[in-house]
């Protein structure tokens, strides 16, 4: 403040003496020019060290080195950010419509930056009349073929592959990066209907061997988890023997559709209105929890194997979900309360029924900018 | 954005085998995959 005022005064002084137009101002010229500067080159040394951080990364992983869970300042940062807002004004910004002649450059200029193919957009660029239209693009037909192996599971989305292995421990924990895990039950909801039992019957599931009582056991389970969702103490329970994880991250230029990875049946929707950080190879590994603080739309059902659920995560800049299956879903609504630790709004698909049937390869959902 | 899938898949009926499961994935960590592409597969 003082500094200002300083200036101010300086400025008058000049003004009142030199006519506005003398030597002094020429000096608060240089002083802003040098102000700017200097914080043009604090930025450009920020970014060089980022560049070469994660490029010792990179190579680290190429050694086949595993880069550790390393909190950083800039991580406890995020959190002060008003991440909501800045993607929601990121969105209205990138729902502007463009001018026809404008759009193909846009768009090509996009594609350029993160390595998005053009030639698989269903549609020709002018006809997309914003960059958050043109970011949910649908594909020209059979640009994805889909596995048609019947005893395959298929990949829901583009992207690369952060984490996968089976669940097993108590607490059934989901390795974020090395040296922080994460519990699953805090990823899908403490009501999900992930099969768990007991450490005490779990000699019992270990010698399951018969194929019929496995059946049997797991329509129990079925009925067990529909009938009684939050009596299973889930802190001392370990997940039933076969069940796996996969964890998928999309780069901004990749095609942002979510597939269903098998024929099956949704019944269950979650939605966490949590908070907005980046999901980056970075914030993996320095901002602590992660994926269960970031908004999230959890899908749970059922195929011919047992248990089934998507997690389709939100980031600061493609912060909303879009449910084919359910449009009027809104998600990256504004805030209304300061605690980040609401309950999840949850709906039933179809409580009679079966639910909401999908076939592998069928679209669920989509992200979108903001 | 980021996608975890969390799934039931088959298991070997026999405990006496050193492989715990059938189900295998066909995937490295830091690959890159399609929508569509075998994540991972089970013997009948």
């Amino acid at each position: 403040r003082s500094f200002i005022k300083k200036l101010t005064s300086t400025s008058r002084t000049g003004a009142s003496f030199t006519g506005g137009g003398g030597g002094d101002s020429q000096g608060n010229t240089f002083l802003i020019s040098g102000a700017t500067a200097a914080t043009l080159l604090m930025l450009g040394a920020l970014h060089a060290r980022r560049i070469y951080e994660d490029k010792k990364v990179e190579e680290a992983r190429e050694k086949g080195i595993e880069i550790e869970f390393q909190p950083d300042v800039k991580a406890s940062f995020m959190r002060l950010l008003p991440l909501r807002s800045i993607s929601r004004i990121w969105g209205s910004l990138t729902s502007v419509d463009l001018p026809v002649w404008l759009r193909p450059y846009v768009y090509r200029a996009w594609a350029r930056a993160f390595h998005s193919n053009l030639e698989e957009v269903a549609r020709p660029l002018d006809e997309y009349v914003s960059l958050r239209e043109f970011f949910a693009h649908d594909l020209k037909e059979g640009s994805r073929p889909v596995d048609p192996d019947p005893r395959c599971l298929a990949s829901p989305v583009d992207g690369t592959i952060v984490r996968f292995g089976e669940l097993n421990g108590t607490g059934a924990m989901i390795e974020q990066v090395k040296g922080f895990s994460y519990s699953v039950y805090s990823l899908l909801g403490s009501s999900s209907l992930l099969p768990m039992v007991t450490e005490g019957n779990m000699h019992e599931e270990n010698s399951d061997q018969d194929s019929t009582f496995r059946e049997n056991k797991k329509k129990s389970w079925w009925r067990i988890s529909l009938a009684l969702p939050k009596v299973r103490d889930s802190a001392s329970a370990c997940p039933m023997k076969g069940l796996y994880y996969c964890v998928i991250y999309l780069r901004p230029g990749d095609y942002h559709r979510i597939h269903s990875p098998v024929d099956w049946n949704i019944l269950v929707r979650r939605h966490f209105a949590g908070r907005l950080f980046p999901v980056n190879e970075r914030a993996t590994r320095t901002i602590r929890n992660l994926y269960i603080e970031n908004e999230r739309v959890v899908l749970e059902g059922l195929w011919q194997e047992g248990f089934m659920a998507v997690a389709a995560i939100g980031a600061t800049n493609i912060g909303s979900i879009e449910l084919f299956i359910e449009p009027q879903l809104r998600t990256n609504r504004p805030r209304k309360k300061l605690l980040h630790s609401e309950p999840p709004e949850e709906r039933v698909y179809d409580p009679e029924g079966v639910g909401v049937s999908l076939k592998k390869g069928d679209e669920v959902a989509a992200f979108n900018m903001g | 954005s980021t996608v975890v899938l969390v799934f039931q898949a088959p298991t070997l009926k026999s405990m006496t085998s050193t492989d715990p499961s059938e189900f295998q994935f066909c995937i490295k960590q830091g690959d890159r995959v399609r929508v569509g592409e075998a994540l991972g597969r089970w013997n009948d």
